[in-house]
């Protein structure tokens, strides 16, 4: 579980 | 849980957030504050924060864009002069 989870995109940002 | 009501009361809501679903941060967190915004205003909301729901609805298992966008909306809709916020502490 923990390497699938480093594998994860990070996000990107939205202003709103 | 913390519940914050923001008032519509500056022409920008004032938030950046990061994550959704699929991504490392799969809630959307508030990363950063626009000084004059409606959220700055309201004075309650803060950077690192994890936003569970906006006016009930719930952001679990969204994609980042849908999240913004539902978010974008309750700014935007004239129906009410507030948003509601349920946010995790930071």
């Amino acid at each position: 579980v923990r390497e699938k989870r480093l594998t994860l995109p990070p996000s990107e940002i939205t202003m709103l | 849980a913390v519940l914050v009501r923001v008032l519509k009361n500056s022409n920008t809501l004032g938030i950046a957030i990061e994550g959704g679903g699929s991504t490392r941060q799969p809630l959307p967190r508030i990363v950063s504050i626009q000084k004059g915004g409606s959220a700055h205003n309201c004075g309650q909301l803060r950077t690192g924060q994890v936003i569970l729901e906006v006016d009930g609805i719930p952001l679990q298992g969204r994609e980042h864009k849908d999240a913004a966008r539902i978010i974008a909306e309750a700014f935007k809709t004239k129906e009410k002069g507030h948003i509601d916020f349920l946010g995790k502490d930071y």
